[in-house]
């Protein structure tokens, strides 16, 4: 199992777009 | 259902609720005194939508929505959900589609050019890729197709279509986009419909591919 | 919907589509001469499913349906679905707060222990607290409820449970998982249902919190 779970397609780094995403949108609102 | 929706401007996840509305007439207002980083910071927010995220929607009769792919559902009519189980089922494929083959590779790829995030080069080639591939599996899809599911648009097409325009818009310049003509065909077809031009304006597709600007 | 599902063994996102199926009765069987790596990337197969992912379906009457979501609601049946559009849109929703706001925070955590990946103390942190936020909203939803969308199973619990699958098995050790009684007490009665035993078997909740093996 841990090998195919190997070749699973997550986005590990969706937490660093997600911050600068809401950085970038908050900056923008005030 | 109509409701309140809570999000900042030009949120593409807050245009496919919009466009969903234009389609089935539901009255969705967004709610003009939203400040994004004080609103929904706010103990009065937080105690609707516990994860603090936008675009948040709260019907007319008090029942709190979050994600979405979900509001949209909620805002949208039988057409855009689909009639049949199967139909609704490849809708729930293509949005899917959009958030797990498109968004990720579209952040990487044009966020740095926005200066939204740090640039990678790495990141960034296999992100092109990525497009490419999500691109190829939609531009065979589209071939015998006009729209992603059945013979009329729906919440597949307009959730597809939304997670694409940061891509179309900054950096699928004419000879990137050559190879997925029926992308290209169907994307433009989705832009010049009434209900979408009407919340996103009038869309002008990429010609020079942004870089990352220093 | 009943037809042949292409997945390997142990796959979380597959446990979704087949326990859908014990509740609804539909006859989804395992392709066994699926072969990871080989069968996915053949020909015939990429024909069906461009993107060559798993897990996929199949129906009998010939239809393709690509991501673990979309081929649940299609195996599975009104009560799991939602009957109204507000239930469905609720339902949705947890479906996507699965994959957005759960998977990646306890593959972040979980992969490294398992020696799938390289560990980052950075990454680990930040995906320990992303759980504890997931947690957090799920336990507030759950502290009236018996089941995430109104008051029987559906694809809500099925999806989140299965997300949370490796959690439970491998780090969220009782300390941890202290402060998230509505949550621990939904997933036990989750394990417990004869029509989730059926596809994961005994399931044991973690005693020690698994670390990154060098």
């Amino acid at each position: 199992m841990a090998l195919e779970l190997a070749h699973e397609n997550i986005w590990f780094d969706k937490w660093r777009a997600d911050d600068a995403e809401r950085q970038f949108y908050e900056n923008k609102a005030q | 259902a109509s409701g309140t929706l809570y999000t900042y401007p030009e949120n593409f996840r807050a245009f496919k609720v919009l466009i969903s509305a234009q389609y089935s007439g539901s009255k969705v207002n967004v709610d003009s005194n939203f400040v994004f980083g004080e609103t929904n910071k706010s103990e009065a927010f937080l105690k609707k939508f516990p994860l603090g995220k936008v675009p948040a929607f709260e019907t007319s009769d008090g029942k709190c929505i979050f994600e979405s792919n979900a509001i949209s559902w909620a805002v949208a009519n039988e057409q855009l959900r689909g009639k049949s189980a199967m139909d609704q089922a490849q809708i729930v494929s293509w949005m899917n589609f959009a958030d797990n083959e498109i968004l990720p590779a579209s952040c990487t790829w044009v966020f740095p050019c926005l200066g939204i995030m740090q640039f990678n080069k790495g990141n960034s080639e296999r992100a092109k890729e990525d497009v490419k591939k999500a691109l190829g599996a939609l531009n065979t899809h589209l071939l015998p197709r006009t729209f992603l599911v059945g013979e009329r648009i729906s919440l597949a097409d307009i959730s597809v279509c939304c997670t694409l325009l940061h891509l179309y818009q900054y950096v699928l310049e004419p000879a990137f986009r050559k190879p997925f003509q029926n992308v290209n065909r169907w994307f433009t077809t989705m832009i010049n419909q009434p209900q979408v031009k009407a919340i996103i304006g009038d869309f002008k597709l990429c010609e020079k591919m942004a870089q990352f600007d220093n």
